[in-house]
């Protein structure tokens, strides 16, 4: 038996929202310590890596750990049906389902909406994600981000990402020009402006920012973004989902030849 | 000229 409800369904749209682009079917793990799903695009340049922790659900059950197929397509499809302010449970008695329930119900619980999703056999290609001490941390406002982004996006599909002990820079060189913008350490109390740096070794890390723009339609699960790199390694963008988990993305470097 | 790299030269499958 499995069953987890969330008080705040609108939080399970908004990642399902926030990965479609970037991935077409995952498998979620369910375990009695919660759900978790790894997934990659289909150039392995991007992963997608989600945590739900059980207590971050109002109820939460899971008898057997039993792996969930889905289609990210299909599953938005369902997820249409679900109200901004509903609760959503996810629910299977079976232990091998071939299908999952979900239940979606308003706050006065007087609008109940029940769907079956039919559940996909995946192989799971998981990757062994090392935990790595990261050599800069970026802390900063995931709107920012988003719009450093896009706005560099439009002068190359490349970033170089710089940091140092009292700033970050993204430069960008194109056809039509180059450009850099500089975001500075800065202990602002507002946190649009807050932007928080650990640099314990500065690193120069250049990506494409086509997968940093798909990763940032998770602006909306956080106000805060961080950006975690080392020399020689895959960028981490983590989204803090408050009482719950978290939604990392990683990007293999772009590396000149 | 950039060379994008893939995650499996990063992380091992498993």
């Amino acid at each position: 038996m499995f069953e987890a409800k969330l008080q705040q369904g609108v939080i399970f749209k908004k990642i399902v929202d926030a990965i479609k682009d970037l991935v077409k079917s995952v498998n979620i793990d369910a375990s009695t310590s919660g759900l978790s799903m790894q997934a990659m695009d289909s150039a392995h340049v991007a992963l997608v890596s989600l945590k739900l922790n059980e207590n971050g659900f109002k109820d939460y059950r899971c008898d057997r750990p039993i792996t969930l197929g889905l289609s990210i397509e299909n599953l938005s499809k369902i997820l249409k049906c679900a109200g901004n302010d509903d609760t959503i449970t996810l629910q299977t008695d079976e232990e091998e389902p071939s299908s999952l329930k979900f239940f979606f119900e308003n706050q006065q619980a007087s609008k109940i909406s029940e769907f079956s999703l039919n559940l996909m056999s995946l192989d799971s290609e998981s990757l062994g994600i090392p935990d790595t001490d990261y050599s800069s941390v970026i802390q900063m406002s995931s709107a920012e981000f988003s719009r450093i982004c896009k706005e560099l996006s439009s002068i190359s599909e490349t970033v170089e990402i710089e940091t140092s002990k009292e700033s970050v820079k993204f430069s960008v060189q194109g056809d039509i020009g180059a450009g850099s913008i500089t975001v500075k350490n800065n202990q602002s109390d507002k946190d649009v402006d807050r932007v928080d740096l650990q640099i314990d070794q500065p690193v120069k890390l250049t990506f494409a920012l086509r997968y940093l723009n798909m990763f940032n339609k998770a602006v909306s699960l956080s106000s805060t973004v961080s950006l975690n790199m080392s020399e020689e390694n895959p960028l981490m963008v983590e989204y803090k989902i408050d009482d719950l988990g978290s939604l990392r993305f990683y990007l293999a470097p772009k590396i000149s030849d | 000229r950039d060379i994008q790299k893939d995650l499996q030269s990063f992380f091992q499958n498993i």
